[in-house]
């Protein structure tokens, strides 16, 4: 079965739950056309990246996903600078070699180096030696 | 697939009555 | 592969081409845990009804899709009454037999009864002597 494929042309909020909502632009293969001007329809599948941040288990939403941490740190280096945006972020340049304390899944890891730490994104982070 | 809804679809949204 | 099931918990917009914005409570399927913190992931499936009145084809969308009128008009009976909403929307009982002139895919048709022509949900309309 080839299914024919439409595009919305407004936004539409779903009034009961057999319905689909609509954000303008959304693609959807039509399943089935009734007469009474109900299409039955699927949205196409969208892919992407997203920051982990946003998301949550659908199971077990409040259980503790990231690791431990490691209080005795992980040597890293910097491989590109970053200035904190935030109080609780450090601030360094590339080629600085610093301990890895918490590797959080969102990608913001906790650092340290001498005397300070904070969060540091873990893309601008190497292991020491590689 | 379920049952449509009862009740009548919406008349067209403003942007489709933009159409000539 | 069993993919993790992920529920978003804030709307997320998309800042690159790459990425896949997120709606709170929007449900995705995580593809790959980046070390970043940028998850791959697809949005569970959604289906449901939608007016047909909303969509319109992804390729030639300004090509008509809806019948041709029938000026002769086909006997159709209200199987339930409706009151108008809008001014060129006809107002009918229980019971009452009309003339079907254009049946447009939206789902809202056109009807003649004695000497008023307006729109009439397709819905509350059962074909003459069915």
């Amino acid at each position: 079965i080839i299914l024919q494929t439409y595009r919305a042309i407004a936004d539409y909020e779903k009034r009961s739950g057999s319905e689909m909502a609509l954000a303008m632009g959304d693609v959807v293969d039509v399943v089935e056309k009734g007469q009474s001007g109900w299409w039955f329809c699927q949205m196409k599948t969208k892919r992407g990246w997203v920051p982990a941040s946003y998301l949550e288990p659908l199971d077990s939403p409040d259980e503790a996903e990231d690791p431990e941490p490691n209080y005795a740190g992980e040597p890293y280096v910097t491989i590109k600078a970053y200035t904190a945006a935030m109080e609780d972020e450090v601030s360094l340049q590339q080629g600085e070699t610093i301990e890895v304390i918490h590797k959080l899944l969102d990608g913001w890891w906790v650092i340290r180096k001498d005397n300070i730490t904070g969060y540091f994104p873990s893309m601008y982070l190497q292991k020491a030696g590689e | 697939i379920k049952q449509p809804p009862s009740n009548p679809p919406p008349r067209p949204p403003a942007e489709a009555r933009k159409k000539p």
